[in-house]
């Protein structure tokens, strides 16, 4: 699981049995009188804009509360925010169909600073993308890469380094998932990875100060998965050189799973690499692709692709 | 391609923590992904000494309690805080 907080906005992204929601109501209190925002509009909370996903549970039933299923959870969050929406995306009754919440934009957030918007590259700050694959069935070969041979319990170096994280660190070279990006610009490069015992991986890794992309593996066979998600902007990192259909390659070929979902969502519906992954054929190398849907929610643009392997 | 160097050390480690956590009853691989934006841009925010960077670390742990997740590490960079967590 990861957090990522900048000052303005946060994802908290966690797997497992959490009950990521039930952190809201203390968030808003501490925001209201920590930071004195005023968030609140006819009793709930109306930020700039939420977002709240996920693909359908393998094992809904045993997770907590509302977390069981996608109507007591959208329930929830109608109680919290202004202007909610909930979206079903890919096909009802199969079991790899995505769920989405997102509020309508308050535009009131949005400021009025006359700042020039674009860094001195050229980009333009308030573009904002983010990609996220999510994988079942990884190839056995593949998996094996996430599972240690390490006990719980081993002493705590003297340096405060931990096994946890130095196998975590090893894994990310060995799979190559430092090497996502073609870091052309070379901006600076930070990663924090962890490998579990006996088994799982994750990994947050920080761009140019402000990029991620996170990844989370759990490797057992049966009920394999891993995801990966980025805000990236492939295009400036790599100069030009790389495409997300690239970054999308690279990190099928680390995992090879049976089926994997892509979402991308961008602010700007003329965004290159929306309009070029729009454009992904039936079929890329070793996958078909079985569904192919655009949303156009309010001021973001949501694509969603699935696939599955055919060798 | 990137180049493996780790310059910047961790700004928090919980060594126990991660030297103990023990994965075997893990399972549910797909996660719930929470992404809220109060302003449109860090520009945006009203007061720029005091932003969600400004929160106690102690107050995201307890928040994180929550969640049901404890921070195994936590690196800060110039414009994010990138918390590695449990679970």
């Amino acid at each position: 699981s990861s957090l990522f907080v900048f000052d303005h906005k946060l994802t908290l992204k966690t797997c497992g049995t959490t009950t990521t929601l039930f952190c809201l109501e203390q968030l808003f209190r501490v925001v209201r009188e920590e930071l004195g925002w005023q968030i609140s509009d006819h009793g709930k909370a109306n930020p700039y804009k939420v977002f709240y996903s996920r693909r359908c549970f393998m094992f809904p039933k045993k997770q907590q509360s509302i977390h069981q299923n996608w109507e007591d959870e959208t329930k929830y969050l109608d109680q919290l925010f202004c202007n909610g929406k909930s979206y079903l995306v890919g096909r009802l009754g199969q079991t790899n169909h995505w769920s989405l919440y997102v509020t309508e934009t308050n535009k009131e957030m949005a400021g009025t600073s006359s700042v020039e918007k674009s860094d001195c590259e050229g980009r333009d700050e308030d573009d904002d993308e983010t990609m996220e694959m999510l994988m079942t069935g990884l190839r056995p070969s593949k998996s094996r890469q996430f599972v240690t041979a390490r006990e719980p319990g081993q002493p705590i170096a003297s340096d405060g380094e931990d096994e946890g994280h130095t196998l975590g660190r090893h894994v990310t070279g060995v799979t190559g998932l430092d090497l996502v990006y073609d870091n052309a610009r070379d901006v600076s490069f930070q990663q924090d990875a962890f490998a579990f015992t006996p088994c799982g991986y994750s990994a947050n890794v920080v761009m140019d100060e402000e990029f991620y992309y996170t990844l989370h593996v759990t490797p057992e066979d049966g009920w394999s998965y891993a995801s990966f998600e980025s805000n990236v902007p492939v295009k400036h990192v790599s100069n030009g050189s790389q495409d997300n259909f690239s970054v999308m390659q690279r990190v099928l070929s680390v995992f090879e799973p049976s089926d994997f979902c892509l979402t991308f969502f961008s602010r700007d519906s003329m965004n290159d690499n929306f309009l070029k992954l729009q454009k992904i054929s039936s079929n890329i190398s070793g996958y078909t692709r079985k569904d192919k849907i655009i949303y156009d929610l309010d001021d973001y643009q949501l694509l969603y692709l699935r696939f599955e392997r055919t060798v | 391609t990137v180049a493996l160097n780790e310059q910047t050390p961790h700004s928090y480690i919980d060594s126990e923590l991660s030297a103990n956590l023990d994965s075997t009853d893990a399972f549910e691989g797909p996660e719930k992904l929470l992404e809220i934006w109060f302003f449109k841009s860090a520009r945006c925010v009203p007061d720029q000494n005091r932003t969600l960077r400004s929160i106690d670390f102690n107050t995201w742990v307890q928040l994180l309690e929550l969640v049901k997740c404890q921070v195994l590490s936590m690196k800060k960079t110039e414009k994010m805080d990138a918390f590695l967590l449990s679970e």
